[in-house]
């Protein structure tokens, strides 16, 4: 409210690239909304309340529609992949609680099979939620575990199959070829299937977060992104650079450590955060 | 690549005929895209041109044959200059056990670095010993198991009702008794403006004084870094940091922008999942690295 409350000079234009910034929307996103929030300004917008609603907007068109998880018909699969420790295994823990309780018939598959204790890890959010588990011994091949989990999960008759994959950095090309693996098993053992690749994004990442995005969009096709940790005091600005650069959609939000704690993502609800 | 970069704004500077003072200000703006491109706070990127604008102006590099280069070389050594110095080692407390203390964010990698500062130590001669002091995680106790299992260092896990505050002061006590010297405390993820994980955190720190209290910070952090940063150093002073999976591409500025603000060291680095993954510091790479 500070910065909308005063005349439209440049100092103006300065703190506002300032808070986009500090945000991590940044260099190049920030000077393209400030290019177009100038445009609006000619045009004769002036007010800071009609600034701010501009600005808003601006925002909100980069972001894009909300877009849902696409789960019908039966069964979906959801592969949840991104860099180490920014979520994943959480985040499934927390979408099998919101599945079941949607009536939804979920199974969770276990192909983080590298890091120590990764599948107590989430053998324990399926407890918490009251879903199997699909699961081989720690070191065991992923692929395998994925084979596995969608032959039970038509067996089974289950609605929606929720992957877990190791935490990886984009930059290592064994890992993406693997990650490159897991989704040819699925495409090819449930094809036709519905099929959700979330990369789940920290929301304290930096400018790397573009890099991250389009690594692993070349490693296979991404169909939205899970910005975990937005509880915190970090704006998930990155999520706005990434929708600029690849127009990838954000579809759901982590909002703390608890089963419950995740929301579908509201671009509007987001960017006005942003602003404040 | 920075050196290219203001390679090319130079020689089309140039082209206009002899350079100025004020041509300086084009390039600075290139190594100001440079900074925030790699995550270096929007205002320590300020104060940090400005320092490097005081430099070229002194130096006149526009009088000079490779004004880019030149300017590139005042800005590296800048950067290192602002990280500090590399990191000599951690020094044992005058009275065993040297007790270390890692804090951070969710996922910055503190139980795996606990493994390997263990690891580190033990492969120096010291006796270290590990404390499970996240007990909200789940599986957390039975990931640093496995980890000191790995690094073949005993761990202390979570009894009967215990909370973190009690781990912890039971962990020193078995340190003294087996005996340890070392004692690094592995603690729950949390957010600087988390009241309670906060108060627990300070509770925690009462009851075992920590020679070093460490800061895990992953390196593609971004601008919110400097504000984390202080938030933990208010709840228990931070002695220095950790920055981890620099095995990647992130740059790194978030960490420049906590010891610049801070004060604090950058200790070691963690360059991958392995237990042996981990590095001392060396400022003048990250300040290659930051440069991009
Ligand atoms: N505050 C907060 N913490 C979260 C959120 N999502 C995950 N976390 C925490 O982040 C940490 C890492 O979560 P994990 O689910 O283990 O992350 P991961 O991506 O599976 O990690 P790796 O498998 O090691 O790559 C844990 O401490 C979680 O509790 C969130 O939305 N908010
Ligand atoms: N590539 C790489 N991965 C790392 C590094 N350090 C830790 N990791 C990975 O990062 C992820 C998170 O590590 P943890 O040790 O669980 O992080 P944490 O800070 O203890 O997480 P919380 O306890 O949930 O806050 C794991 O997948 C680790 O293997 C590193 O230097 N490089
Ligand atoms: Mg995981
Ligand atoms: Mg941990």
């Amino acid at each position: 409210d500070e910065l909308f409350g005063r005349p439209l000079d440049e100092t103006f234009y300065e703190d506002l690239e300032e808070t986009l910034l500090a945000a991590d929307l940044g260099a190049g996103t920030t000077e393209a909304v400030i290019a177009r929030l100038r445009e609006r300004a000619r045009a004769g917008i002036r007010t800071p309340d009609a600034l701010r609603r501009a600005l808003a907007e601006i925002l909100v068109a980069i972001l894009g529609e909300p877009a849902p998880l696409h789960l019908s018909p039966a069964p979906a699969v959801i592969v949840v992949l991104g860099v180490n420790g920014s979520g994943k295994t959480t985040t499934i823990g927390k979408l099998a609680h919101r599945f079941r309780r949607e009536g939804r018939k979920v199974l969770l598959a276990a192909a983080d099979t590298f890091r120590a204790a990764a599948i107590e890890q989430l053998e324990i959010w399926g407890q918490r939620a009251g879903v199997e588990v699909v699961r081989h011994a720690e070191g065991s091949d992923p692929a395998a575990v994925v084979y596995d989990a969608i032959q039970a999960m038509h067996a089974r008759h289950v609605d929606v199959l929720i992957v877990d994959t190791a935490g990886r950095l984009h930059t290592k090309a064994n890992l993406m070829e693997e990650l490159r693996k897991l989704d040819r098993v699925v495409r090819r053992e449930a094809p036709g299937a519905p099929v959700e690749s979330l990369l789940v994004l920290d929301a304290t990442t930096g400018q790397n977060g573009i890099a991250q995005a389009r690594r692993f969009q070349a490693a296979l096709p991404l169909s939205g992104i899970v910005l975990a940790k937005l509880d915190g005091t970090a704006r998930g600005g990155i999520a706005v650079a990434i929708a600029d650069a690849l127009r990838l959609p954000v579809k759901l939000v982590g909002l703390g450590e608890h089963i419950d704690d995740l929301q579908p993502f509201d671009p509007r609800a987001f960017a006005e955060a942003l602003l404040t | 690549q920075l050196q290219t970069r203001l390679g090319t704004v130079f020689t089309r500077l140039r082209g206009r005929g002899t350079l100025s003072a004020e041509d300086v200000d084009v390039a600075l703006r290139e190594i100001r895209l440079a900074l925030l491109e790699a995550d270096v706070n929007v205002k320590v990127a300020r104060d940090f041109i400005a320092r490097v604008r005081e430099a070229a102006v002194g130096q006149e590099i526009w009088k000079s044959l490779n004004p880019g280069h030149q300017v590139v070389q005042i800005v590296h050594s800048e950067l290192t200059r602002l990280l500090g110095e590399a990191h000599r080692g951690l020094v044992a407390a005058p009275k065993p056990p040297t007790v270390i203390l890692l804090v951070g964010l969710h996922g910055t990698g503190k139980t795996t670095t606990a493994g390997k500062l263990a690891l580190h130590l033990k492969k120096q001669g010291r006796h270290p010993l590990l404390a499970a002091a996240d007990l909200s995680r789940p599986a957390a106790v039975r990931q640093l198991e496995i980890v000191g299992q790995r690094a073949g260092v005993p761990v202390v896990s979570p009894e009967g009702g215990e909370d973190a505050v009690a781990l912890a002061r039971r962990a020193l006590a078995r340190c003294r008794e087996l005996p340890g010297d070392t004692l690094v405390v592995d603690s729950a993820g949390r957010l600087h403006i988390d009241e309670e994980l906060v108060a627990e955190l300070a509770r925690v720190r009462e009851a075992i004084s920590p020679h070093y209290t460490l800061l895990v910070l992953d390196a593609m952090a971004g601008q919110d870094a400097v504000r984390m940063a202080e938030g933990f150093h208010r709840a228990v002073p931070l002695d220095g940091l950790i920055l981890t999976k620099l095995d990647g591409d992130a740059r790194g500025g978030a960490a420049l922008s906590i010891v610049a603000t801070l004060g604090r060291p950058i200790l070691f680095i963690g360059t991958g999942e392995r237990l042996e993954a981990l590095e001392p510091f060396h400022p003048d790479r990250i300040a290659s690295r930051i440069l991009g």
